[in-house]
């Protein structure tokens, strides 16, 4: 038996709206630390790695570890049909085939449930081990979205560098190239508006600019997003959801032949 | 040219 209360259940709509467009079909694992999902794209290029821990929920009920596998599109159908201020409930029987989503108004006047069908996802999960990153850059969401946008008009590849000087983000594409740097700004007064630059090591690396406009369908979980990058490793876009957990997306980048 | 790497390239499966 599962049942899992969700107060704020527009965090559940919101991180479907981030995810769908990345991968179709999905395992949510439940356990007692909390509801997951891990699952790549179609190309194996890029990676969603979901937690929303057990004490962000009002209640938490998952009496043994369960696997859902649900389409993402058909999840965000149902989601969508719950307003933004209700409370979400996810019900699952154990070794059933559907999930339930319920659906209260604040004033519990309106109370709705939705039966999804499951499906059997054969998962083949990664196993991503904790890694030092040369640089880890934090940034208004918002500003990186707007990035990502502004270039993809451009060119496809983004080249991401850091140095002492600040993140540059860079683009080339038949009309010409475009630059925009981010220097440190932690003089803002609002801390979510901050640009931090933690630097251990100069680091540039190449991604496609049509998954990073793919993460940052994530802008609305969170004011501020991480990017963590190494040298030889994907970068990491982390969107941070409050006292929750969080969304992280994982890119491998490309390189010059 | 430019090649896209895949996440297997760094990571393994389980």
């Amino acid at each position: 038996m599962l049942e899992l209360r969700l107060v704020q259940g527009s965090l559940l709509k919101k991180v479907l709206e981030s995810i769908k467009e990345l991968v179709t079909d999905a395992n949510f694992d439940c356990s007692s630390t909390g509801f997951s999902l891990q699952a790549m794209d179609s190309s194996h290029v890029a990676l969603v790695a979901l937690l929303l821990r057990s004490e962000g929920f009002e209640h938490y009920r998952c009496d043994r570890n369960m696997s859902m596998g649900m389409n993402l599109n058909n999840m965000a159908k149902m989601l969508k049909c719950a307003g933004n201020d209700d409370i979400i409930t996810i019900k699952a029987d154990d070794g059933g085939d559907t999930v339930t989503f319920m659906f209260e108004s604040p004033t519990q006047d309106k109370i709705s449930d939705f039966e999804m069908k499951l499906m059997d996802i054969d998962s083949e999960h990664l196993g991503i081990p904790e890694a030092e990153y040369h640089a880890i850059v934090k940034m208004p969401s918002s500003e990186f979205a707007r990035i990502c946008r502004d270039l993809s008009s451009i060119g496809d590849t983004v080249v991401i560098s850091v140095t002492k000087e600040g993140v540059k983000f860079s683009t080339k594409g038949d009309i010409g190239s475009a630059n925009i740097v981010c220097r440190q700004n932690t003089s803002v007064d609002k801390p979510e508006e901050a640009t931090v630059i933690d630097m251990n090591e100069p680091v540039s690396l190449t991604f496609a600019l049509r998954y990073m406009n793919s993460f940052t369908k994530a802008t609305p979980l969170s004011n501020t997003v991480s990017i963590s990058l190494s040298n030889e490793l994907p970068v990491v876009v982390e969107y941070k959801i409050a006292e929750m957990g969080y969304v992280r997306f994982y890119l491998a980048p490309k390189i010059e032949e | 040219r430019e090649t896209q790497l895949r996440l297997e390239a760094f990571y393994s499966f389980n």
